[in-house]
């Protein structure tokens, strides 16, 4: 910090923490950029809530990512408005319960030195 | 082995594809493991039939019952090699388009373009998985998709991620030197072709870091190879 003569006022910064009113504004603003981004429209104004409540849960889950996956850059995706179990149920496929059949064709190894 | 290598820079990897509101992942990362082994036999780059798969495909894992590739509702990569070694092989994109939904099958085994003649999975080794991917072309891999729903950019190296696959993606190529500004060094990591548009990740693309299985993406990896046959 630096010293401020007497005869200057100090320049205050806020440094409370952003009103819940903000932080639903800057919700709201990243929902109408991300339904203008993905093209997304909804059938009723009760699945527009519900999806922007997703959405506002998307991005606290986006937050956390971030915190645990530092060097990747996480936020809003076109999958933004999808819960969790939505998002498994139709973009992943892979079916965990099968196996490789035991009699699978193991490749050979190969050399990697030089 | 190459510090860096990349098969999109060889011509061996079609655009990304968008496999919509289906589970046909797995069919989408067989497809490409095949277009790529096609080209290194051919040189030519065709577009595969992932619709093929979807409606036609129902090989079954013979240790589990009930499990069996399902369309949208999905599969395994080991079993749409199965099914394209039986059925003889798969048609272009072009003759048997993407619809992203079940339907009847409508394969026509005179339009097939690319067949396989072998695959393998390959060790957890990530040397050998590096060493197939530069021999015999991108590899069908299976990864815990959980960090993807979220995933914009930049080299992905989750703290913790579980190591339960639940996404089937294409590996297409390694860096030596994503830097990771946190731990402040340069980190190695695979570049994975996924199939969920160019809108999504770095151009449909995901990079995710080397050297400790990471969202496990060194447990399923297989490698296939192509005949080249004949579309009259």
């Amino acid at each position: 910090s630096a010293a401020v003569p007497n005869d200057v006022d100090p320049l205050i910064q806020q440094v409370v923490s952003e009103s819940d009113d903000d932080q639903l504004l800057h919700a709201e603003r990243h929902f109408s950029s991300f339904k203008a981004t993905f093209g997304k429209t909804y059938a009723t104004q009760e699945e527009h809530d519900y999806r922007f409540g997703v959405f506002k849960a998307n991005l606290r889950r986006a937050k956390r990512h971030q915190a645990l996956d530092p060097t990747a850059v996480h936020g809003v995706t076109k999958f933004s408005d999808l819960t969790p179990k939505e998002f498994r149920r139709n973009f992943l496929g892979l079916k965990r319960r099968l196996r490789l059949p035991a009699d699978a064709n193991k490749a050979p190894i190969l050399p990697t030195g030089d | 082995l190459p510090a860096d290598f990349d098969w999109r820079d060889k011509g061996a990897v079609t655009p990304v594809k968008d496999q919509g509101s289906c589970g046909s992942c797995w069919a989408f990362s067989a497809t490409g493991a095949l277009e790529g082994a096609h080209y290194l036999e051919t040189g030519e780059l065709v577009s595969l039939s992932e619709q093929q798969l979807v409606d036609c495909d129902h090989e079954c894992d013979p240790e589990e019952y009930g499990s069996c590739d399902s369309g949208c509702s999905g599969g395994l990569m080991n079993n749409a090699f199965e099914y394209a070694l039986k059925a003889g092989g798969l048609e272009r994109e072009e003759d048997y388009p993407y619809t992203g939904t079940d339907d009847t099958c409508k394969f026509d085994k005179s339009k097939i373009v690319s067949s396989v003649s072998n695959f393998s999975v390959i060790s957890t080794d990530e040397d050998q998985i590096a060493a197939n991917l530069v021999n015999h072309g991108p590899l069908a891999v299976g990864i815990n998709a959980v960090f993807m729903q979220t995933y914009v950019g930049g080299v992905s190296c989750p703290y913790i991620c579980g190591k339960r696959i639940d996404h089937g993606v294409l590996l297409v190529g390694y860096g030596s030197s994503g830097f990771a500004p946190i731990r402040l060094k340069e980190k190695p990591y695979w570049i994975l072709k996924n199939s969920w548009g160019q809108s999504w990740g770095e151009q449909g693309y995901y990079k995710i870091c080397r050297g400790y299985n990471s969202c496990g993406v060194d447990s399923l990896v297989s490698t296939v190879a192509a005949l080249h046959t004949s579309n009259k």
